[in-house]
């Protein structure tokens, strides 16, 4: 099944 | 000291409601732009922004740049009770550690406060970059919410994919599959009912349904919502808030690896 990343893989903190 | 009067005050009741079962506590940001938020359901997998400009509010005084910690449950209580034509007016010190709502009818014969008090809340504001996106959709609102109810008794993840031949949205689940496709239309004499695509690239991502369901929550904010798509990018299901602003909510695709 696919995975479900969280955002932290595209958004980061500035 | 912060002073902020919005006299359709029906509009605050209608973004907490679409906030409040994705994100438990929030700090709103205060500054001379306006009444902001950006904050993540407790999985970090979505993420909602909420802007609405101070020229959109009757009155807007905010002296200095002020973050107010709240539960969006007991706040969306305490909004449940003004009434949808009450203009409202949220107020808070600098030093304080609570918040007054008060609620005002239009012919000004009730007149109603709520203090509630505040929280520290420790938030991590995520940098959103600016992205081109393969696809957007605009659709009416009733529409998506529609779709996405319909999906989530067949299965639990929408496939959304963008072609020339419009937008299509598809899962599968135990009990069978659906396909909904809706094409372009223009609608020129309704405009909340027209179906808009601007494509660069077909794209394909697949989303978790139980979050999707959650964002169009915000369907009574506004007719139309527009949905911005790119290969391995979150999704943004966006909301206007009628001429002051915009709620935004990203989504994490599934991916596989």
């Amino acid at each position: 099944p696919p995975f479900q990343p969280n955002l932290h893989r595209f958004f980061h903190s500035p | 000291m912060l002073e902020l009067r919005l006299v359709q005050g029906g509009l605050l009741k209608k973004v907490l409601e679409s906030l409040k079962d994705l994100v438990n506590d929030a700090n709103f940001d205060c500054s001379a732009s306006g009444f902001s938020l950006q904050a993540m359901d407790s999985s970090h997998v979505a993420l909602v922004a909420l802007l609405l400009r101070s020229e959109g509010f009757e009155h807007y005084r905010c002296d200095r740049n002020l973050s107010l910690g709240m539960n969006l449950n007991n706040m969306a209580k305490m909004l449940k009770c003004a009434a949808n034509d009450d203009i409202v007016t949220i107020k808070a010190d600098d030093a304080s550690d609570s918040v007054t709502f008060m609620f005002e009818s239009p012919n000004q014969d009730k007149i109603a406060d709520f203090e509630m008090k505040l929280m520290d809340i420790d938030s991590e504001h995520l940098g959103i970059p600016e992205a081109e996106f393969q696809a957007i959709v605009r659709m009416p609102s009733a529409e998506f919410a529609r779709i996405c109810k319909d999906l989530s008794t067949i299965g639990d993840t929408v496939v959304i994919s963008v072609t020339k031949e419009g937008v299509k949205f598809s899962t599968r689940g135990d009990i069978g599959t659906a396909n909904i496709v809706c094409r372009q239309n223009p609608s020129i004499d309704k405009p909340e009912e027209a179906t808009i695509i601007e494509m660069e690239e077909p794209v394909s991502l697949t989303f978790a349904l139980r979050y999707m369901n959650s964002f169009t929550k915000a369907t009574p904010l506004a007719n139309q919502v527009t949905i911005s798509l790119s290969a391995d990018l979150p999704v943004v299901v966006e909301y206007r808030v009628a001429e002051m602003g915009y709620i935004r909510f990203y989504l994490a695709p599934k991916i596989e690896e």
